[in-house]
């Protein structure tokens, strides 16, 4: 069964995919 | 009928900082078992299964698509439910039970809020839709 997901707020996009977004 | 699953691209190595996290590394492909709205998608990767944040990912086919929704600048009224305090320059810093209206809600589990005249960041699974 899947597991409830993590309590705390994932990490921010990795600078890659900022590039990305800009 | 079995079920096809997506498969995504990791585009940036993550290391696991929980229990039910995984470890993967850029260009691993993992396929999407559940994708929460608080950015945190399950997925499996060979034997490996755990929670893998959504913005280290994109999709197979068509990596240049945008799957967010359209920013929606008239604003949809949430709560917060939990405080976050700003880590970066484009966040918004927010106690308990504040409302805020939600501009963009994004993927990777972090939207875009609008207090007043600030907007930032904001991480949406310390948020709750108003009235509920």
């Amino acid at each position: 069964s899947i597991k409830n997901p993590p309590q705390n707020p994932p990490p921010r996009p990795p600078p890659e995919m900022r590039r990305k977004q800009a | 009928a079995p079920i096809i699953l997506d498969t995504y691209r990791v585009i940036a190595d993550f290391e696991k900082t929980s229990k039910h996290e995984i470890t993967l590394h850029t260009d691993d492909l993992v396929e999407i078992v559940e994708k929460n709205e608080n950015g945190w998608w399950f997925c499996q990767c060979e034997s490996k299964r755990g929670w893998i944040p959504a913005s280290y990912l994109e999709p197979l086919d068509g990596p240049d698509e945008v799957e967010d929704a359209d920013p929606n600048y008239e604003g949809e009224e949430y709560i917060t439910i939990q405080a976050y305090k700003a880590e970066q320059e484009d966040e918004i810093s927010l106690v308990v039970g504040e409302t805020v209206e939600v501009i963009h809600k994004l993927l990777d589990g972090w939207w875009v809020v609008r207090k007043g005249d600030e907007n930032g960041y904001f991480p949406s699974m310390f948020l709750s839709k108003a009235g509920k």
